[in-house]
């Protein structure tokens, strides 16, 4: 799987999407 | 750099020689069988791996004897609402939960052993429009359930005699929750796949019980189960069942997939596919680790490497009778197969 098929990838994906997630 | 296998890989002539039959357990009481598990029971300072049996009214745990036979230990009886599920709880021991019903679940409960009172006892975990339910790592369940308004995500912590104060709930999808898998090697990871196919994900730590995000399957695969999901490098791989998902000629007939999320952009891409053999439809799957099993319409069941995408095994029904469910055991490489007149086979894979 490469990022040209599923768009930039993120090893702290979870940390970032806790952060961005309304409480 | 692997790329999803759009031509399915089947094997001609399978046969059982995959499967090696260790032992098999009836239960002379019992007519029809409902589901079949493994727990971890201890007993007198022993612990093993014991096998639990289920029909409608009563539930049945069964310890190794010598010479790979098995003997009864207790039988719980369930007569008010039918039994309809087994639910295993990782990393417990002396714990059986099991959740009853009619079409749909309406009850959790605990089966268990009370050294206090010296007897096998049960106890009301939940009750409700039970839709999807799965027990966790850390003595834990998660369950959905529907009333007409809202739709209700929770975690409870079980204690050893029951439910215990703590639970936690989670914020609920607009569509139905059908199925839960933990994140695995994720302890505050949560997915669960809803009734308009949608992946969703959830943080489950103490603090939060946020909707992380949500990702489309798509349309060819209606209502698709998750089984397993982990997490590795910055993206999620969940294997799928697909119950319902139409014979095409490019793909077959699917029975797993296993499909690359990246959380971030909720883009996809199929990593794996497994079909079923030749002439078979209809599936009723479990996974672990990389191994599949279903039972299909035609009373066979079939068994899949998810690496490979091949079915590599396929128990014919026998003049004994069809096959009526299929589990993997909690731990070893052991397939728990019932047949629709209560017997249990072991086979080693």
């Amino acid at each position: 799987c490469s990022e040209s098929d599923l768009g930039p990838i993120s090893l702290n994906w979870f940390e970032e999407l806790s952060a961005e997630a309304p409480p | 750099d692997v790329a999803e296998q759009l031509t399915p890989v089947l094997l001609d002539g399978l046969t059982e020689e995959n499967l090696q039959l260790v032992s098999n357990l009836k239960d002379s009481s019992s007519s029809c069988a409902v589901d079949v598990s493994t727990v971890w029971w201890e007993a007198a300072g022993c612990r093993e791996l014991c096998v639990v049996t289920a029909c409608e009214s009563s539930v049945s745990l069964w310890k190794p004897l010598a010479s790979d036979h098995w003997g009864k230990v207790y039988t719980w009886q369930l007569t008010e609402i039918p039994v309809i599920q087994i639910v295993p709880l990782p990393d417990t021991c002396n714990l059986v939960c099991i959740a009853l019903g009619d079409l749909e679940i309406g009850e959790i409960r605990l089966l268990l052993y009370s050294s206090e009172n010296n007897s096998f006892q049960q106890s009301l975990v939940k009750t409700g429009n039970i839709k999807a339910v799965l027990g966790l790592k850390d003595r834990r369940l998660v369950s959905s359930s529907r009333t007409v308004q809202e739709q209700q995500v929770e975690i409870v912590s079980l204690s050893v005699t029951g439910r215990s104060r703590d639970g936690q709930t989670l914020m609920p999808p607009e569509e139905t929750v059908l199925a839960f898998a933990e994140v695995e090697g994720m302890r505050d990871a949560l997915v669960g796949t809803t009734a308009v196919n949608s992946i969703v994900v959830w943080s489950v730590n103490l603090k939060t019980g946020q909707l992380l995000k949500k990702m489309h399957v798509g349309y060819s695969y209606p209502a698709s189960i998750c089984h397993r999901v982990y997490s590795d490098s910055g993206l999620l791989f969940v294997v799928l069942s697909h119950p319902h998902a139409k014979e095409s000629e490019s793909c077959g007939n699917p029975a797993f997939r296993v499909i690359a999320f990246n959380p971030k952009t909720a883009r996809s891409m199929g990593v794996m596919f497994s079909s079923l053999p030749p002439g078979h439809t209809g599936r009723q799957g479990d996974v672990k680790d990389a191994s599949a099993v279903a039972v299909l319409t035609s009373g066979a069941i079939a068994v899949w490497d998810l690496l490979l995408g091949q079915c590599t095994a396929l128990l014919l029904p026998d003049p004994a009778g069809s096959w009526a469910l299929a589990r993997w055991a909690i731990t070893g490489a052991c397939l728990l197969a019932g047949r629709w007149d209560g017997t249990v086979c072991l086979y080693r894979y």
